[in-house]
C-alpha cells in the first residue's frame, strides 16, 4: 500500500501539462484586444526521471541528458516543456483606431513532454 | 524592481504582437463582419482540433497573417468652387504606417458603403470615379483645392450599395514618406446638370455624404511568422 501511495505522488510530480487561463483582463490588455477575451495557454511541469524518459513523450536528448544526470549529478536533469502548440487568433485595435486581426503561432501547449 | 521588469518583459512581448507600446484606443472600433468571420473560422478550427495554414486567408483568397481594417482619416470637400455637377467630393486619407518594413503587402481593398441603394428611382444619372493623389493631404486647402497629380484609377457608372476597389498596386507604388494613401472620390451628375435643377438629386446626394463609409482592408504576409513548415524550429 504505501509503494502504490508513492508511486500516485510521484506520478502527479512527473511532467505533464497544467492547465492556465490567460485572462486579458488581469493583465489590462481587455481595453485594446477585442477577442478572445482570453484563453487556454496551459503550461508543462514535472519531472523527467531517468527511468521515465521513454514513456514521456522524450525526445533522444532528454534521454542522453537523463542518463548524463544519473552518472553525473552536476548535469541538470532533462526538462519538461511544451511539444505540441497551436496557434490562436487575436482581434484588437491599435493606436492608430485600426482593427487588426493577426494569427500567432504557438500559444496553447497542447502536449508536453523531456 | 519586479514592476519593472514585469514592464519590460510585456514591451518584449508587445513587440513580437507587433506593437511598440500599449495600445489605448480612445473608443472601441465597430469589428467589420469580414474580420469576425474570419475570426470565428479560425476559432472554430481550433476548438475542432483541424490545423489551418495561418498564412493563407481563405475567406480572402490571399496569401498573409495580419489583416488591418485602417479607417479613413480623410474629410469632404466643400467649396463654391466646386462643380456644380458635382454630387460628393471627399478626400480619403489612409495612415499605412502601422504595417512594418518587413510586412509583404498582398492585399489592399478599399470599401465604399454608400448606404443603402437609393439610386433606384433616379437612373443611371450618378458616376463614382476614384483618382489617386499624389500630395499630402493636410496640405491642401480646403477653400481652394490644390492636390498635386490625380490619376483616375477608376468609373463606376450608377454607384449603390457596397462598392470594392483593389487598390494592391498603388498600395505598393506609394510613396510618400509618411506613408500616407490619398485618393479623391468624387461623384458626379452624368452629362453636367446642375444639381440645384432637380431636388431629389440633390437630396439624394446630401443622404450619400451623410451614410458615406469608407474603409481600406490591408493584409500583409509577415514572411518570419509564415516560414514554410520545413524551416520551422
Amino acid at each position: 500500500r504505501a509503494a502504490v501511495s508513492t508511486s500516485k505522488a510521484s506520478c502527479k510530480s512527473l511532467c505533464h501539462r497544467h492547465q492556465l487561463f490567460i485572462n486579458f483582463r488581469d493583465l489590462g490588455w481587455h481595453k485594446w484586444i477585442i477577442a478572445p477575451k482570453g484563453f487556454m495557454a496551459n503550461y508543462c511541469h514535472g519531472e523527467c526521471p531517468f527511468s521515465l524518459t521513454i514513456s514521456l513523450n522524450s525526445s533522444n536528448y532528454a534521454f542522453m541528458q537523463a542518463l548524463m544526470h544519473s552518472v553525473d549529478p552536476e548535469v541538470p536533469q532533462a526538462v519538461c516543456i511544451p511539444t505540441k502548440l497551436s496557434p490562436i487568433s487575436m482581434l484588437y485595435q491599435d493606436n492608430d483606431d485600426n482593427v487588426i486581426l493577426r494569427h500567432y503561432e504557438d500559444m496553447i501547449v497542447d502536449e508536453c513532454g523531456c | 524592481a519586479f514592476g519593472q521588469t514585469l514592464q519590460f518583459h510585456e514591451h518584449v512581448f508587445l513587440r513580437f504582437l507587433g506593437l511598440d507600446k500599449v495600445p489605448s484606443p480612445k473608443k472601441f472600433q465597430p469589428v467589420p463582419s469580414i474580420l469576425k468571420r474570419i475570426f470565428q473560422a479560425q476559432e472554430e478550427a481550433a476548438s475542432t482540433g483541424i490545423s489551418k495554414d495561418l498564412c493563407y486567408v481563405k475567406e480572402l483568397g490571399v496569401r498573409g497573417n495580419i489583416l488591418r481594417l485602417l479607417p479613413d482619416q480623410g474629410s469632404f470637400l466643400y467649396s463654391e468652387s466646386l462643380s456644380h455637377a458635382s454630387c460628393l467630393q471627399k478626400l480619403l486619407s489612409f495612415n499605412l504606417s502601422a504595417i512594418g518594413d518587413e510586412e509583404q503587402l498582398t492585399m489592399a481593398q478599399l470599401g465604399l458603403d454608400l448606404g443603402p441603394n437609393t439610386y433606384y428611382n433616379l437612373g443611371p444619372e450618378l458616376e463614382l470615379s476614384l483618382s489617386l493623389v499624389q500630395t499630402e493631404p493636410h496640405v491642401i486647402d480646403q477653400a481652394t483645392p490644390k492636390m498635386g497629380k490625380m490619376f483616375t484609377l477608376q468609373s463606376v457608372p450608377w454607384p449603390q450599395g457596397v462598392l470594392h476597389f483593389n487598390l494592391l498596386d498603388v498600395a505598393k507604388r506609394n510613396n510618400d514618406p509618411h506613408k500616407n494613401l490619398g485618393l479623391f472620390l468624387e461623384i458626379v451628375v452624368k452629362g453636367g446638370r446642375a444639381l440645384g435643377e432637380n431636388f431629389q438629386l440633390e437630396a439624394t446626394c446630401a443622404r450619400l455624404r451623410r451614410s458615406l463609409h469608407t474603409s481600406l482592408l490591408v493584409v500583409t504576409l509577415h514572411p518570419e511568422q509564415c516560414r514554410s513548415p520545413s524551416r520551422k524550429r
